[in-house]
């Protein structure tokens, strides 16, 4: 036996209201690579995501407005959050995401 | 031809 138990990741929902013209993140990843389910990358000063401070860069994405991100190539994924941040039925988006690993 | 890399995709919002 080594150390201590590694917690199991906790998803956290994130609602990032729109309060500027961009989104701010940059993300990574998608369906069918290493990395299956969509990474934030750069989190922009300036952005609607940093100014909700509770997005940070290292988090997986898993929902999207209750959308499920699993099994979304990259390009699929991106469509999904770019149409959630253009839509204005909403003023905000909500993020489900998880904190990878300790 | 080689499989489409992926690995590298990033895309900013």
């Amino acid at each position: 036996l080594t150390g201590s138990p590694v917690p199991a990741p906790t998803a956290t929902l994130v609602r990032v209201v729109k309060n500027t013209n961009t989104l701010g993140i940059a993300i990574e990843g998608g369906a069918n690579t290493r990395q299956p389910l969509p990474r934030i990358v750069t989190i922009q000063k300036g952005g609607s995501a940093h100014n909700c401070d509770q997005l940070k860069v290292g988090q997986v994405i898993l929902e999207v407005n209750g959308i499920s991100l699993r099994g979304r190539e990259h390009k699929e994924a991106a469509r999904i959050i770019a149409e959630a941040f253009k839509t204005k039925d909403k003023d905000h988006i909500d993020f489900l995401v998880v904190e990878p690993g300790l | 031809s080689p499989p489409k890399d992926y690995e590298d995709e990033v895309t900013f919002f």
